[in-house]
This record gives structure tokens, sequence and C-alpha cells, in this order.
């Protein structure tokens, strides 16, 4: 879940567009 | 007054600042009742992490933002996230959510674990921008700014952001002459509490690990 991820995962995640996978 | 440039990037800036919703699904488990502080931990980092994520589609509409080295964009987003989150929440206690929600938020922050220390300036920072009647306008080139700050921490082509801001702090400094004729030190107050903001993204670190240590 979303909340195991560390700030640079969920940026990373948010800009490549694919934060559901 | 604005050049009709200044004012269709200011419009542009609005636009995209009004479109950072976070989801109905998680506002709405705010105003469930029962809550034990392991869900109300789990509710929290599920605020902030979708705080991030409604950022970043934000900072991706940015004029310029885009056309960025990649890492330096990453860069940028940890630089400034906690920042940009602490002036969205400041927006929202202060105006945009309706009051018992607020209430609720407060109360849940309250009780989430964290130090006390951490939490009351926080409330008082939210309280210092009250004071100042910030408009939406103003938020919205305000977290833009704070965005594309150019002395963060592993930017490599730091021009390139400055060149991005400019245009950016020029239209807020005008705006604030516009819609605060009356406080010349307007502009700069608010300048002042970007120096504050800095102090919490400082502090946010030993804050979340006080938190997980709790």
């Amino acid at each position: 879940p979303a909340s195991n991820l560390g700030l640079e995962d969920i940026i990373r995640k948010a800009l490549m567009g694919n934060f559901d996978d | 007054d604005l050049t009709p440039e200044q004012q269709s990037l200011l419009h542009y800036i609005m636009d995209s600042y009004n479109r950072q919703c976070i989801p109905q699904y998680i506002t709405r488990k705010l105003l469930q009742e029962d809550f034990s502080a392991e869900e109300n931990f789990l509710l929290l980092t599920e605020m902030a992490t979708s705080h991030v994520q409604v950022l970043v589609e934000f900072t991706k509409k940015l004029p310029g933002f885009q056309t960025l080295d990649h890492e330096d964009q990453i860069a940028l987003l940890k630089g400034s996230a906690v920042e940009a989150m602490f002036l969205r929440s400041a927006e929202i206690f202060n105006r945009k959510m309706p009051h018992g929600h607020t209430d609720l938020l407060e109360e849940r922050i309250r009780n989430s674990g964290m130090s006390d220390d951490y939490i009351t300036p926080m409330f008082n920072f939210y309280k210092s921008l009250e004071e100042l009647k910030m408009t939406q306008e103003e938020y919205s080139l305000l977290t833009a700014v704070v965005i594309l700050t150019p002395d963060r921490q592993y930017i490599k082509d730091k021009e390139s952001v400055e060149k991005l801001q400019e245009p950016l702090l020029e239209v807020l400094q005008k705006l604030c002459q516009v819609q605060h004729p009356e406080n010349p030190q307007h502009f700069a107050r608010l300048l002042g509490r970007l120096t504050e903001l800095r102090t919490f993204n400082h502090h946010h670190a030993e804050m979340l690990m006080s938190w997980r240590v709790n």
C-alpha cells in the first residue's frame, strides 16, 4: 500500500503517471 | 496592472491548482467517528500520500516544468513536497473545508501521537497565515513558487529553475499590490512565511521519526 512507500517513490510513480501499478 | 500574459499565467496556475483535490473516499473516512490510534495513523498517512500525488499533478502542469531534467524534477518535488503540503493544509484549515471537518481533522492530528512540540508550531503557523488573509490566487502562486525553488539540494541546473520561478514571483508581487493596497508589506510578509516553511521542512524528518517511535 501507498503508506509503505517513501516520498521519493511516491513522487517517481506519480511523475510517471503509474501510481496505481 | 498585470499584463495580458501575466493574467493568462495567473488564470492557468489557478485553474491547475483548483483541480488539486484529495479524493472524496479519503476525506469521507475523516468523518467516521470511531478510530483507533492505528487507524488514525493510517488515515493521516493516506491523506499525506494523496496530497503528494495531487501535488505532482499540479507540478507537471507548471509552465516549463516538464522541460527540466528528470532528476531535477524529482529533486524539486522532494525538496518542496513538505512545504507545499503545509501551505495546502494551512489553506484548508483557514478557509476551504466546511467548519466541522476542520475541527475533526485538528482533533485527529492532535490525537495522532505526534509530540505537541511539533503540533503547536504547526497550528501557530496556520494562524499566522490566516492573519495575512491570503486569496486563493496567492496560495496557488506561492505554492508554484515554493515548488520551483532553485536552491534545493541536488539540483543540477539551477538557472533553468530560476527562469521558471521568476515570472511567477513577478505576478505574485503585482497581485499583492493590487489585492492589498493598504498593506505595502504584504509581499514581503509572504516571502517571510516561506522562510518559516523551510524550518518546518527541516523538522519534518525528526517529527516523523518521533511519531513512528511513539
